[in-house]
């Protein structure tokens, strides 16, 4: 299972939050504007979440996030 | 399986609840109004709660919650 | 395998029924109304029973509890 | 595999028969009317018997169960 | 795998047949008009008989048993 | 893999030949007019023969066997 | 996989062929005009042959063996 | 995967190559006009060659050999 | 895995390449006008060269291979 | 998992991201203009990024990265 | 999974890069105008690269690479 990220605006961020017991961010992905990012769910990442305004393509269809 | 939950205001909460003979609430993720989460079902988390008015894809459809 | 459960009025129960030889309530989850819960079938959770006025998304379609 | 099973009056019984050479009732749930339940097949359930008027979801299609 | 029987008339016959080398009955079950009964192809049951008036839903489609 | 077969006279035949080096029968289950018989391929059974006048359901089709 | 055959005259053979670094006729099964028959691929066959008249279905496709 | 030959002219040939490092000719089957073979790719065989008119039902579609 | 090939010309070459570290040809099968051959990915084939002017089937779709 | 990069213009990078606790770049592929990269998901690389113009085809849907 | 390049010029390159920490190039495969190569993912190849006018087939759809 992969998302993919296009950026709309420079400073969008794909964070990465750990699988486990615990619920952390590990990574903080900076994109900017017009850069696509194409990120699997994996051993260490088990919840994401984008910041800032993108277009997002997931299996479950396609969504956009907003910034403020 | 993973779902994705757009908050469609500030302060929506994404819940994680225990896998196992116990339930209860292992993490509460807040969303800011626009911001985008995904998260899977895990060995830790078998059930979720959403709280606020958000917009959620599931593979069973799309369906929004909403604040009281 | 998960299903999806929206509030439709305050004290929506979902209870998980346990697996095994022996069936019985091991969990009552309350909903207020508007709140969505996702609940997988798991190593401790074969049945559930949904009370009160809800709408329910499962993998063979849509179908709503009510209250009495 | 899951069934889903919605009461349609008071008393509809969801009855469990048990996997194995032998085959007898294990476990009967009772449904009031309105009331949702979602049941697997499970190791201890190879066999279900609906009695009284209910709605039942299943993969090979929608059927109502009626009482005498 | 399961299929789904039910009874259109007072009477009818689930049948169980055993597994292995031997073909024979391990269980009848019996069915009033209404009622519904989902059962599974198991360690102990690679063949059903359907005895009696019945509607039954299986994966290859629907078919009516009829009595004599 | 289960296939369904119902008698549209009396004395149908479904008769089951052996999985292995050799091919012969190893059982013949006679089917009244209307009943319906549902058969799995097993470790025992690797080829099915059905003799009579039958309505027999299969993932390849429908197809009807006739009698002399 | 199994692919069903039904005899369209008297005669029509149905030839299981071996699996393996040899390959020659290990079973000729005989139909009867009418007569269906179900066969599986199995550890002994790795290919069929039929002769005579018959109608033939498979996965791939419906298909009409003829006689000389 | 199986492969359906149908032979539309005597002295048809079905030939089957050796899977490995070498690749050779381990057996071929000569089809009389109307026979129908039905083949597997198997430990032996992992490549096939057909000369002469047939109709091929493959799982990439139908396809024609003709004689020169 | 297997691709279909059908020459439209005489010495349409199937060419394999080995699987590993190295990359070179293993076997060439040549093709009279109207042969048919049916080739899948092995353990030791992992890519395929086609020559001369032939129908290709595959399961990305039909392409044809043209001779110079 | 493979994505497809199309470059659509001289400089587009394809850069892969360490899979594990680590998130770093461990590889960045330069394309010229109308070269095209399939890449995949791997023990090394479980997320990507692309800078510059490029079409980019995924199991999610087509998308364009932009230069800025 | 496996991709097919058509050459529709001279001197098409179809390029495998490594699996593994390290990515760099391991076999350069020339097409000549018309030549059809079908390439696999494979434990040594986990990215390629195609230089030069071609038609590629992928499971993501059709695409053409060009030359400067
Ligand atoms: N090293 C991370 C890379 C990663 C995958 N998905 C992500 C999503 C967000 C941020 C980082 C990642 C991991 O393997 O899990
Ligand atoms: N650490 C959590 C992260 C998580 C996944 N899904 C969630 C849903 C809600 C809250 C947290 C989560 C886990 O692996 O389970
Ligand atoms: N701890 C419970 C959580 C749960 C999953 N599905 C449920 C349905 C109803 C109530 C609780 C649950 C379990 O893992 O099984
Ligand atoms: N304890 C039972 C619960 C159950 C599952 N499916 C059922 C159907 C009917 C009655 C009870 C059940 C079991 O695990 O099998
Ligand atoms: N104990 C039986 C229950 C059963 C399953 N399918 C059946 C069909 C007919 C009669 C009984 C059954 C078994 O596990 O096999
Ligand atoms: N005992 C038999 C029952 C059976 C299954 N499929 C059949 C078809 C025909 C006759 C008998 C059967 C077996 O397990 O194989
Ligand atoms: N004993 C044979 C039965 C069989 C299966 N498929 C066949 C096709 C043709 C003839 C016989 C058969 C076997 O297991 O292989
Ligand atoms: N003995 C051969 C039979 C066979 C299967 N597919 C074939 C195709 C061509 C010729 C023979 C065969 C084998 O198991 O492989
Ligand atoms: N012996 C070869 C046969 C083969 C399969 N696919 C091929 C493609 C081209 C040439 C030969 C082959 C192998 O098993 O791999
Ligand atoms: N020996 C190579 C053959 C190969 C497969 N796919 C390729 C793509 C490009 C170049 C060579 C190849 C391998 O097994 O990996
Ligand atoms: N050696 C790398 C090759 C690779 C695969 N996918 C990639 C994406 C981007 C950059 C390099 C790669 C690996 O196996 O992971």
């Amino acid at each position: 299972d992969y998302v993919v990220v296009k950026a709309l605006e420079n400073g969008v961020s794909v964070i990465g939050l750990t699988r486990g017991e615990e619920t952390k961010f590990h990574h903080t992905e900076k994109l900017d504007k017009g850069e696509v990012m194409l990120v699997q769910f994996t051993q260490n990442t088990s919840a994401m979440k984008i910041r800032g305004k993108a277009q997002i393509l997931t299996k479950l269809g396609e969504i956009m996030s907003e910034s403020e």
